[in-house]
């Protein structure tokens, strides 16, 4: 469902280049759960980046689909990321003035296909199923760390999108919390054929995975 | 060094009150390793905000080297936290106009008590140990979120304060990573006295802790 060739991403800096991604290829066929690992600083986000349309390659191909992502239109990739690629930030980027509530329903406010009242439960059994049934009214500022992970997931999902992209998604979650995601996530994969690549550095993650990419120095060194 | 009593924190939140913290009891001697766990949401964060004075208690004391803190002015407080206590966020909270050296150097700067030279090296020498060596002129927005990560753990450390409160230190680092940095502390710890005191949910970290405390719903659970 997604194949990368040759993907390169620079970042100029001053009068140097940081060499992010170096060429990388890669095929994750649909209904995976795909892990990639490496150190901190080897290309996981920006990966995760490009296949989520966040930011524009320097060279090389993302295919969604079957479809070259460099060719859409803005409106197309709007379309993309609302519809079809589902992303948990390593920085969550919550909506600081909507609460826990409102940020889960909001992607489906913008998708426009359900009723108020279908949007409220969908989110609210979601939030129920992240631990969060008590925290609807909590603005991202009167959360915890690892909660607003948790918003995060759950705006992430709530979609049910046919391609997670989750950086980090356990980071700041004790392991208890963490395994319920991650059950949460496979039963996706199990029921919906979800696709889910995580990024992560959590030992526990890799034990969901059914592949495991390792990244170094924005090369894929094992596959 | 820091001694806490009947330490309780509510957030009162439109028709509830979240009570975060109920009736804490703790003592930490000098030049404690000292592990705070427990679930996402149970209080670690609010805690070490307390001991930090980035926020006020809503009832019991925390005393910092026999001073109770609820009696300091603001003044007394920002300098207590410049000299004696350093803090490594859970969400960093980095300068963003500054680039890794400037945000490394500032807290120095504020103290002016080196030479400019010899706060660059000062600076320098930490990041190189947190392996940021080729990294001081990007802006926290260019770099990955291990490598702000780090530059949080650096400016924190680079004041040799007493004290260290390491909000969760280590989630985003990969456990090579993590090590180098928990063997920093560790020297920190054996050659300088400092005391540190981590929040983690990384079981790595409780290797390094010579004292375990768990937390759950804003009480501990076991000392
Ligand atoms: N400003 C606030 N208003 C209301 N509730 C708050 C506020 N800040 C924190 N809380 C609540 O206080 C409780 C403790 O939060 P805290 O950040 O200390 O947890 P934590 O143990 O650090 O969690 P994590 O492991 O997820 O970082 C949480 O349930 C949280 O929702
Ligand atoms: N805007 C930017 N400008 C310059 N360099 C950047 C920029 N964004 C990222 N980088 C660099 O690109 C490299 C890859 O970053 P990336 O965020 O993909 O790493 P990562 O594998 O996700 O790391 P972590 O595990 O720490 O989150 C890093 O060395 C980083 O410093
Ligand atoms: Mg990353
Ligand atoms: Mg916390």
């Amino acid at each position: 469902i997604v194949e990368i060739n040759g993907l390169t991403k620079d970042y100029p800096l001053d009068k140097t280049i940081v060499h992010a991604l170096r060429g990388v290829d890669l095929k994750i066929a649909q209904g995976s759960l795909m892990s990639i690992i490496g150190p901190s600083g080897s290309g996981k986000t920006t990966l995760l980046n490009m296949i989520g349309c966040v930011d524009k390659a320097t060279a090389g191909t993302v295919k969604i689909g079957g479809v070259d992502i460099s060719g859409l239109s803005d409106r197309q990739i709007t379309d993309l990321r609302l519809h079809k690629v589902g992303f948990i930030f390593q920085t969550f980027n919550l909506i600081p003035v909507l609460n826990t509530l409102e940020n889960v329903e909001f992607p489906l406010l913008l998708m426009g296909k359900l009723s108020n009242a279908q949007i409220r439960a969908k989110a609210k059994k979601l939030l129920d199923a992240v631990g969060l049934g008590d925290y609807f009214n909590h603005r991202p500022g009167e959360l915890s760390g690892g909660q607003r992970q948790r918003v995060a997931i759950a705006r992430a999902l709530v979609t049910e999108p046919s391609i997670v992209l989750a950086d980090e998604p356990t980071a700041n979650l004790d392991s208890v919390t963490g395994a319920s995601i991650l059950n949460l996530m496979q039963s996706m994969n199990k029921e919906l054929g979800t696709t889910f690549i995580f990024s992560t550095h959590d030992p526990d993650v890799l034990q969901y995975a059914r592949s495991i990419v390792k990244i170094h120095d924005g090369r894929i060194v094992e596959a």
